[in-house]
């Protein structure tokens, strides 16, 4: 995703009308967001979620910090002062259509709208576009990976597809978990929004006349069908649990898991794998390998004791092209509260040794609990990969979620099938092998005293 | 940017806008601002983001906290409130250019 100026951008600055006076109508909030708000950031992890606010930044003490998370899910209804239009604006009723809540599927892209750092330098910065796809969804609340900045608070989120209506309004634009920028937008669905202020505008004695203005929740105009259809490769993403540690992992076969083995390193040990569509389902499987702790290849296998029904399987890619658009798959930030979180972004490396590829980096989001969640062709849905980590600096403490590694599945898709058709893990004992140039390459992923360590 | 975001480019440039909240008795305080949805043309009714009324709510923020409030009236906040509301050129108008901002941000060289 990045900020690029929108179709009007004019050498020297952008062509602004005057800034018009404007009255407050109202104060509006939905109290669904703000309860799923509560719920993935409040209570006992408030401590580790860190927002940007619109306020200006100041010290703030816990009650405030505290209000200040309740205060995020509010929006404002303003009427402009008329006057001052331009001939013929006037004849002009909606500005936006609206599309209705849930139209829009995990994965699809969209178009955030803002203004970074609000009325500061509007010529240079009014309606700065920034690109991303939906993340995720708890009700009203939905998260997008399209980065923006501080003052876009209010923008707006637009579907990519062929009505661009408007989805969202940008809620906080970033935020930190336990010190690590997560780099997921919060939004709030408009539907829910536009009926508050329906109801509230009874209060207000021109308020009917102002509610029937409100944009109403269409479809496409020439009744083509607005809802993106699901890339079915976002459901063979599964949480896997191994007593108390969980992360992704990605269904190959009815029967078959693959996951990290970090997520799940001892053999015969039992897990439970979290399947969310099309239902959710909880089974329980076995780890039938899991690569030495000496192994570049962070991986394990997960055999179930039933099939994941409905779950569509992955085609596993033969060829990876640097720069092809990517999506990755995982259950990282909200682990089990949510369902899987879908980040996009381009295949940034394909790191060979001789002609082979032994790893994949994406500009994709990639949080802790994502480990083991797959990494597909956003084109062509197609298996790229097995997310292992992203990157952390060990002397600074900060982590990088837009550089991640993953291992190709290429390095895995052989031993896989063997095993499938024989039970055989022969082709899976030799990733404990995998010789030094490999291992020279997955250097920063072992565990080696005082130097850059890098794992989820 | 491509022909699949072509509508919704569109409609984000026509519908982007930016608000600005200051006291009436203190312009120099500076102001709050954020970004809005044009929602309607004739009236102009804009969406835009609450966290930039909280310095004037009359019941601090602590008005904001009941867990099932659906709205709040306006005049929770306090009468010195000054809004103003900026966008793009729309059809056929003319547009004069803005004011320079603040130099207080400026682009760091790498």
């Amino acid at each position: 995703a990045s900020l690029e100026p929108g179709p009007a951008a004019q050498p020297g600055g952008r062509l602004l009308e005057p800034p018009r006076a404007a009255e407050l109508l109202l104060l509006l909030s939905c109290p669904a967001f703000r309860s799923q708000l509560a719920r993935l950031f409040g209570s006992k992890r408030a401590e580790q979620w860190r927002f940007a606010s619109a306020a200006p930044v100041e010290e703030v003490s816990g009650d405030e910090e505290e209000d200040q998370l309740r205060g995020l899910g509010w929006f404002a209804l303003l009427r402009v002062q008329p006057g001052g239009e331009a001939k013929g604006e006037a004849a002009r009723g909606l500005a936006v259509t609206v599309a209705p809540l849930g139209a829009v599927a995990k994965g699809a892209p969209l178009l955030a709208c803002g203004s970074p750092f609000g009325a500061f330098c509007p010529d240079i910065f009014l309606n700065t576009l920034s690109r991303g796809v939906l993340s995720n969804a708890a009700g009203p609340l939905l998260l997008t990976d399209a980065r923006c900045l501080p003052g876009t608070e209010g923008g707006g989120v637009f579907s990519a597809r062929s009505v661009g209506a408007l989805v969202a309004l940008v809620a906080v634009p970033l935020c930190w978990k336990a010190s690590e920028w997560v780099g997921l937008t919060l939004l709030c669905a408009v539907p829910p929004l536009l009926r508050a202020a329906r109801a509230a505008l009874t209060h207000l004695p021109d308020g009917a006349a102002l509610a029937a203005l409100l944009p109403p929740e269409v479809g496409a105009p020439r009744g083509l069908p607005l809802r993106d259809p699901r890339p079915p490769w976002v459901a063979s993403a599964v949480l896997v649990e191994f007593g108390s540690v969980w992360g992704s992992g990605v269904a190959m076969a009815p029967r078959l898991v693959v996951t990290c083995r970090h997520v799940a390193p001892r053999e015969a040990a039992k897990v439970l794998v979290h399947s969310a569509t099309p239902k959710s389902v909880a089974i329980w499987g076995r780890v039938v390998f899991a690569t030495q702790e000496t192994s570049p290849y962070d991986i394990a296998v997960l055999s179930l004791e039933e099939d994941l029904d409905g779950v569509p399987m992955p085609v596993p890619a033969e060829h990876f092209q640097e720069g092809t658009a990517v999506s990755v798959v995982g259950f990282g930030v909200f682990g089990q509260a949510c369902g899987p979180s879908v980040t996009s972004g381009i295949l940034s490396a394909v790191v060979q040794v001789d002609d082979t590829p032994v790893m994949l980096q994406t500009t994709c989001a990639v949080h802790g609990g994502s480990s083991g969640g797959p990494l597909f062709s956003s084109p062509s849905g197609d298996l790229l990969g097995i997310v292992a980590s992203n990157t952390r600096d060990n002397n600074t403490g900060a982590t990088y979620p837009h550089l991640n590694f993953s291992i190709p599945i290429t390095v895995l898709q052989p031993a896989l099938q063997q095993y499938r058709q024989t039970g055989d893990l022969g082709g899976l004992r030799e990733l404990d092998h995998a010789t030094k140039p490999v291992r020279v390459v997955w250097r920063l992923q072992c565990p080696l005293p005082m130097t850059l360590r890098s794992k989820l | 940017m491509g022909r699949q975001w072509g509508p919704s480019v569109r409609a984000a440039a026509q519908a982007g806008c930016v608000v600005s909240a200051s006291r009436a008795e203190q312009p120099e305080a500076g102001f709050w601002s954020c970004s809005g949805v044009i929602l309607t043309r004739s009236p102009v009714l804009v969406l835009c983001h609450g966290g930039i009324f909280t310095p004037f709510l009359r019941g601090g923020s602590g008005a904001l906290t009941s867990a099932d409030a659906t709205f709040l009236p306006a005049d929770s906040c306090g009468d010195d409130l000054r809004l103003h509301v900026q966008w793009g050129p729309t059809a056929a108008s003319s547009a004069g250019r803005a004011e320079q901002g603040r130099p207080g941000l400026c682009t760091s060289r790498c």
